[in-house]
């Protein structure tokens, strides 16, 4: 489904130039949970952000179902990533004007689809936050805040889900839970997640491990256990 | 040195009114390293902020060193604030136009104190971002930003330091670093440390554990192991 082949992506010029990605060569299937892991500044959200499209490549190529993502226009990119895929920021990135229904629906009405406000229920629901919708982002805490982007991510039925950390601000009882809907999206829908984490317990409910280190990928690991 | 006393905090009014601190008594003793450990909403950040006094509290006392801080004024509780707390927020709360260098600075140019150079590039160095303190926020991953944050609530070593999940953006070798760091503080200069996490290994390398559930404290934990 979506294929890095030989990418690379550098940030600042001269002196504090930054090789972020060193050549990545890395596929996702369809229908696959992938965990990715690494130390800190790795390059798993640069890697994240790029398979996305959300982030232009310096070499290399990026394919979503062999069409590579580079030679599409600008708007051509966000129609794809609007119709294809959900994102969990690693920094939520959830719009603070907007109550937590507001945000969750957001997808929806970007792509002018219909908002069916049961499944809006469900979404909220099935994090556990089916009585805070009507809360702003700053009146929830940092878990919850986790919880609505992960909603959001979720409520478009999207091809491809790219979570960057998704059980970050979790109890480990919470993250259990979103775990399961994560891993529920991939069995029961035939979604595929790719998943940034830290946490082994985490990454035991993917199916592959990818591991980085220094913007190059130095492993993988099929059907982890914790 | 930090005591909370039938304390309540409510947000919200009517319908949307949120109990998050129900009643706490809880103290933190000088030279100690408390962990605050509890599900996602349960008041843990809530606590953390009425305890730095960075939060009005609806009912009950919170004293430092035996002085209610909600008899000061808010001059006074900044004053108080600059001179002997150190914080890490849950979003770190970084400036964006500061590079990390100058976000590490600036507690102590907020309490007028003198900044010294090599001070500054230990504080990095701790952390393991000696190479990056030319960099502003945005141009960091998410676990730089979370250790540029710790490196500025340490640098003025400050009598308390509140820590709102400081690992939570760390993989498991760059966490036991910076908890190292935090014990170290503890036991070799004295500080007090208040740590809220949802990983059991972080809590492990404090000396007792307060679990809080629905806003109030529900036991407590001394010498906790992984
Ligand atoms: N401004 C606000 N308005 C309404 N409710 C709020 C506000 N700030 C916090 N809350 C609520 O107070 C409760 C406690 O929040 P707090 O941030 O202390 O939780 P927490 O234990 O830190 O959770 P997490 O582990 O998710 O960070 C939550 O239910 C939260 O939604
Ligand atoms: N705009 C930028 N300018 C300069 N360097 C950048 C920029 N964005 C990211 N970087 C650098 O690229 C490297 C990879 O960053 P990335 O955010 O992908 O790391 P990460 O593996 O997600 O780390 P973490 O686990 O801390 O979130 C880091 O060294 C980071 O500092
Ligand atoms: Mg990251
Ligand atoms: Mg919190």
């Amino acid at each position: 489904l979506v294929r890095l082949a030989g990418v690379h992506k550098l940030y600042g010029r001269g002196d504090n130039r930054v090789r972020a990605l060193d050549g990545v060569d890395v596929g996702f299937e369809a229908g696959k949970f992938t965990a990715i892991m690494g130390p800190s500044g790795s390059g798993k959200s640069t890697l994240l952000q790029c398979a996305a499209g959300l982030d232009r490549i310096d070499a290399g190529q990026v394919l979503l179902d062999g069409a590579p993502l580079h030679e599409l226009s600008e708007r051509a990119l966000t129609e794809l990533r609007r119709e294809h895929m959900g994102f969990v920021f690693q920094s939520f990135n959830l719009i603070p004007a907007l109550t937590a229904r507001q945000n969750v629906e957001l997808p929806l009405r970007l792509a002018e689809r219909e908002i069916d406000a049961a499944a809006i229920d469900r979404g909220l629901a099935q994090v556990g936050l089916a009585e805070r919708g009507g809360h702003r982002p700053g009146e929830l805490s940092g878990g919850q805040q986790q919880r609505v982007a992960i909603a959001r991510a979720l409520v478009a039925r999207p091809k491809v889900v790219f979570a960057d950390e998704p059980t970050g601000a979790l109890d480990s009882r919470t993250a259990r839970e979103v775990l399961a809907l994560l891993r529920g999206v991939v069995e029961e829908h035939g979604q595929t997640v790719v998943m940034v984490t830290h946490d082994p317990v985490a990454a035991s409910y993917s199916q592959r491990v990818v591991f980085l280190a220094d913007g190059k990928v130095t492993g993988e690991l099929f059907e982890p256990t914790a």
